[in-house]
């Protein structure tokens, strides 16, 4: 990163001309949406301005292009460049006007390479993440996926601190829940990695069980294409999140959408008169997913990725003491955890039994 | 057509030169806009140049690291103050 930054949070930008590959209101649109990126997961503000001097200037040029220190070498090579925050150049992005530029994975999708450049024009240097947004070489993801990594959102927010919560217009649970409260209940949870995530309406906390450290945040700070209401969701064996709320689920590794997602729930192999899942966990030891529907379940072989004959089963038949609809459900150190309403149970998966009922938000030290 | 050794090997040459002058070599003073050539040997950029990108750190340019090289990529240097 390179400090300070820009030492406010409303920056302008100006598009100085536009290459003649794309249409100006495409052009107008890609820089727009890039902007955004950053502007989902800082407290910045980017507003553009069509005479003057911008923060931000953006132009297209070839060769070496006006007093640019810097100069392009024709197609391929070196695709666009940019400045750090500060006076004349500072903040610039240049774009090699001998590139083919497009809207979509042909060519160079401006998309992708303008919020690459505005990373830089903000204070970022590159990432040596390959998965990165600031990875310096040019990769094409869909851009319907969000594009920043774990590290591109945490080295912009060292700059700029993170998006602060903006109060909701949308009229739903405009008060934050109270975690502490006895009849706290939750839509659905997982672990991931050494976390476990409890999720509710647009909400989701971080818990960290060692230390009992608790996050709260946005679902949409990490995830902004993911719905809130998520239904379930659970961890599996390969580092991924499965996100599911109604007939539709979404893979999601760190902080991408899996390319074809959101996916029907029954490529998964559900029936058609299934229309949602109420929990689902995956257990680490047996590589097999449950998913739990009503009073039934489902298997799912994470390794053969079909489902197991000889269900739905009753839940309660091989989870004695599980007699509820299950609200979530997530394994930690080898037990499953139900939840229903404000309740939640320990099940022991070997000895087949319930060993203590708590109350569903014992994992927030209340 | 069949491709001449020496040339190919000239040019491979040439593109590790720039790459590493345009991405490796470059140093500023964040007190002024110029650039301050960096004295670093070529295989020590070299070596830098592969460690970012996860490559086997070897200083020499095998054919792995001229791949990396001919990617289209962005025209910021990847170390040091990029002013």
């Amino acid at each position: 990163v390179t400090l300070p930054g820009w030492k406010k949070n409303k920056i302008t930008y100006r598009i100085v001309n536009y290459t003649p590959d794309m249409s100006k209101e495409d052009v107008d649109k890609a820089i727009q949406k890039a902007f955004k990126v950053w502007s989902t997961v800082t407290p910045l503000i980017f507003t553009r301005i069509h005479e003057g001097i911008a923060d931000i200037m953006i132009a297209f040029g070839t060769k070496a292009h006006g007093h640019c220190p810097r100069y392009f070498d024709g197609p391929l090579g070196v695709l666009a460049h940019a400045f750090p925050p500060g006076n004349g150049f500072g903040g610039d992005v240049h774009f090699d006007e001998d590139e083919d530029w497009t809207t979509g994975s042909a060519g160079f999708n401006l998309f992708l390479v303008a919020a690459h450049e505005f990373g830089h024009a903000l204070g970022l240097s590159h990432s040596s993440d390959q998965t990165a947004l600031m990875f310096p070489n040019y990769a094409y993801v869909s851009p319907s996926a969000f594009p920043l990594s774990a590290d591109d959102i945490s080295g912009i927010q060292s700059i700029y601190g993170s998006r602060p919560n903006v109060p909701d217009k949308r009229p739903a649970n405009p008060t934050l829940p109270k975690i502490c409260g006895s009849q706290m209940t939750f839509d659905a949870v997982t672990t991931l990695r050494r976390e476990v995530i409890f999720l509710k309406g647009r909400h989701l906390w971080r818990v960290y069980p060692d230390n009992s450290e608790v996050e709260l945040e946005l679902i949409s700070t990490f995830w902004p294409t993911l719905p809130s209401g998520i239904q379930a969701v659970y961890e599996n064996m390969k580092d991924q999140i499965l996100f599911f709320k109604g007939n539709k689920f979404w893979v999601i590794s760190g902080h991408q959408v899996l390319l074809g997602y959101p996916k029907n729930i029954n490529t998964l192999g559900f029936p058609k008169g299934v229309k949602k899942i109420d929990a689902a966990v995956c257990n680490k030891n047996t590589g097999k997913t449950d998913f739990f529907i009503g009073d039934k379940y489902w298997r799912y072989d994470e390794n053969t990725q079909s489902m197991e004959r000889g269900y739905p089963r009753q839940t309660a038949n091989d989870f004695p003491g599980i007699n509820q609809k299950v609200d979530a459900v997530f394994q930690q150190k080898g037990f499953f955890y139900f939840f229903h309403g404000s309740k939640q149970w320990e099940f022991d998966p070997i000895a087949k039994k319930v060993t203590r009922e708590i109350k569903s938000n014992s994992w927030f030290n209340c | 057509l069949p491709s001449h050794p020496e040339k190919d090997r000239k040019e491979d040459a040439k593109l590790v030169q720039d790459y590493l002058n345009k991405f490796y070599a470059v140093e500023t003073d964040p007190n002024q806009l110029g650039w301050k050539i960096n004295a670093e040997s070529t295989a020590e950029k070299l070596r830098k140049m592969q460690q970012f990108f996860g490559l086997k750190v070897t200083g020499k340019p095998d054919s792995e690291t001229l791949e990396m090289m001919k990617k289209p990529r962005c025209g910021v240097p990847d170390v040091g103050l990029y002013g």
